[in-house]
């Protein structure tokens, strides 16, 4: 998977950190300090689309199939998805100030690529 | 990435090129995390719970340590803790510290409230009471060991009728922190949606033997008791896994 860095316009990982403190959540939001709201941007060209190895996923594997029975969703276009995703646990406060810890599975963005 | 003047827009997928404003996209990761957290609305937070008693209680968890950026490791089998991207399960562990409203010298009521809003699938698989029994300065008189027989009493909430939960007896050395198991409670509780647990404890032998049990006391908040539950979605109870 490749970073966003300003130069290149394929398929990237944009970092987005959020600090919950600037958007006034540190309150009930224990833990962590802030999220990262990575996602998904560039472009795709066909070459890069379904290239195993590069964006292996659910997504590549039907559309692949669709190809193979001549077939062909979305002309040459593909989409730059996220193709690797990680857990994050967050401990934070609720209504009955109970603490809560929750590890909520698919939060963070790790990797992208073209399907 | 922008096209040029005097170029044409590439024709690309909804999630290709075009950025959305910071804001709109705050906005839409807000919403994110709430949604995946099950609750509607921002909890309103009016008053800080005392600081000693949420350290106390964090430092009782047994669960997988959690990276500053809030990815878990999960303690592997050989004892090496990994990133653990591959969880498949959504769990949650809830702390709640106890109120109380009677107090008397050889029982107690305790309450909690465990509200399961917003998180209605949770299937609760532990529930543990956290008591600390504090052994007094003077209370060395009877030998080194001192057995004392705890019982926590579930109070039905719309009625005076209770039934035993626990029976444990204790077997004290010094003061420290003691677990009673009250899942089956705790998931009857979250399976009729109802908040509050009501629960009487009493301590057979502590007078005896000079021990205290810690409840709800301005000046002990580091050992104020505490119910952890831990929960999982219940879609997941009975999971079939074909790999």
């Amino acid at each position: 998977g490749l970073e966003c860095d300003g130069r290149t316009s394929l398929c990237c990982r944009q970092q987005f950190y959020i600090d919950f403190r600037l958007i006034g959540w540190n309150d009930w939001i224990i833990a962590p300090s802030g999220y990262y709201g990575n996602y998904c941007e560039g472009s795709c060209p066909a070459y890069l689309a379904g290239v195993p190895g590069s964006a292996s996923s659910f997504h590549t594997a039907v559309v692949n199939q669709y190809r193979m029975r001549g077939l062909n969703p979305g002309a040459v276009n593909s989409c730059c998805i996220p193709t690797k995703l990680s857990t994050m646990s967050m401990l934070y406060f609720d209504d009955e100030y109970n603490i809560v810890k929750r590890d909520v599975p698919n939060m963070i963005v790790e990797e992208c690529g073209c399907a | 990435s922008p096209a040029r003047p005097t170029e044409q827009p590439q024709d690309t997928c909804s999630s290709c090129g075009s950025r959305a404003p910071e804001r709109d996209f705050l906005e839409a990761v807000k919403r994110h995390i709430l949604s995946r957290l099950q609750l509607r609305q921002r909890p309103n937070i009016t008053h800080a719970v005392p600081k000693a008693a949420m350290v106390t209680a964090l430092r009782k968890l047994h669960a997988g340590k959690v990276r500053e950026d809030g990815r878990v490791e999960i303690p592997s089998l050989d004892g090496h803790a990994t990133p653990g991207p591959d969880l498949q399960e959504q769990s949650s562990e809830i702390i709640s510290f106890a109120e109380t409203d009677d107090l008397t010298a050889s029982r107690v009521r305790l309450a909690f409230m465990i509200s399961n809003e917003g998180n209605q699938n949770l299937f609760v698989f532990q529930a543990n009471l956290w008591l600390y029994l504090k052994l007094l300065p003077y209370s060395s008189g009877k030998g080194s060991r001192r057995k004392v027989r705890v019982k926590v009493h579930f109070q039905e909430p719309d009625n005076s009728s209770r039934w035993n939960l626990v029976d444990k007896k204790v077997d004290l050395k010094r003061s420290a922190w003691h677990t009673f198991p009250l899942t089956a409670a705790v998931r009857e509780l979250f399976e009729k949606r109802e908040r509050r647990l009501n629960l009487e404890v009493q301590c057979e032998g502590c007078e005896d033997y000079a021990v205290v049990p810690v409840y709800v006391e301005p000046g002990e908040e580091s050992h104020r008791p505490f119910l952890v539950v831990r929960a999982r979605q219940a879609d997941n109870r009975h999971r079939i896994r074909k790999r």
